[in-house]
């Protein structure tokens, strides 16, 4: 199985 | 005051039912330059990010910046009363709690209005680095969904893999697998049905079907849709807004256990 990963992982919040 | 008018109203009419299902609500930033959305859906796994340049619009005026927070099911359902050939202009005074939408018909005969209330919504950006793309895919947007909505059946996941040979979307499931691989395309007539591959370096990755589904629902905004893809960091789904702007979807990808 694959784990989703979440977008603010990879973007910090501005 | 704020006031942008499209004469090609269709375009942001396409441009809601491109973002409806993956946002309950967003903010449109207002600005000289144009207009911005950015949001993430709820779930935190999928960002969309629509801008349309002021230039683009028949008539541009703003004053002063504006954020106009909307439900966008309501601006779906107003948007929804304008025909397709409609001309569609968005008014909003500086400090207003409302913002009116007002349809032209091609022939002036009939002119409606809308005014809808606006909402205070403090969602967080976030800072989306600019990144030079390992791999950058050209597709026709038609054959795009159509592999999505295919590959959907097999699993919940698809796969893209891209390699100097063309790109390769699979999917594993219960009933079985699906793979579809897709040729650069030497020469074609139309750049519209064109499969162009600019690779750095080969790149796989895994991503959940249902957002890419989501995604495609921005297909008549445009005949192309490119993918950009970097080992372990989000895709990117962009179509063209006509000439006026691009519609990016970001999308976290799927980490193998």
């Amino acid at each position: 199985a694959a784990t989703q990963t979440d977008l603010r992982h990879f973007f910090k919040a501005r | 005051m704020f006031e942008a008018r499209l004469v090609q109203g269709s375009l942001l009419k396409k441009v809601l039912d491109a973002i409806k299902e993956l946002l309950n609500e967003a903010s449109w930033d207002c600005a000289d330059s144009g207009i911005q959305l950015q949001a993430m859906d709820n779930s935190h796994v999928s960002l969309v990010s629509v801008n349309l340049r002021a230039e683009g619009f028949d008539k541009y005026r703003c004053d002063r910046n504006l954020i106009m927070g909307m439900d966008l099911t309501s601006m779906s359902k107003i948007l929804k009363c304008a025909a397709n050939d409609d001309i569609i202009t968005m008014k909003a005074q500086d400090n207003a709690d409302t913002v009116t939408f007002i349809f032209e018909s091609p022939s002036q005969e009939k002119v409606s209005d809308y005014e809808m209330k606006l909402m205070n919504l403090d969602q967080d950006h976030l800072g989306i680095p600019e990144t030079d793309y390992a791999c950058v895919i050209k597709l026709p947007s038609g054959e795009f969904a159509r592999i999505c909505r295919d590959l959907s059946n097999f699993g919940e996941s698809i796969v893209i893999a891209c390699s100097k040979e063309g790109v390769k979307f699979s999917a594993a499931g219960d009933i079985g697998t699906g793979n579809i691989k897709l040729a650069q395309t030497s020469s074609v007539d139309k750049e519209e049905e064109a499969v162009i591959i600019e690779m750095q370096e080969p790149v796989t990755l895994t991503f959940a079907c249902r957002y890419l589904n989501m995604f495609t629902k921005a297909t008549p905004l445009s005949p192309q849709v490119s993918l950009s893809m970097s080992p372990d960091v989000p895709l990117v789904v962009e179509y063209s807004i006509g000439d006026i702007g691009q519609i990016q979807y970001f999308l976290a990808p799927k980490i193998d256990d």
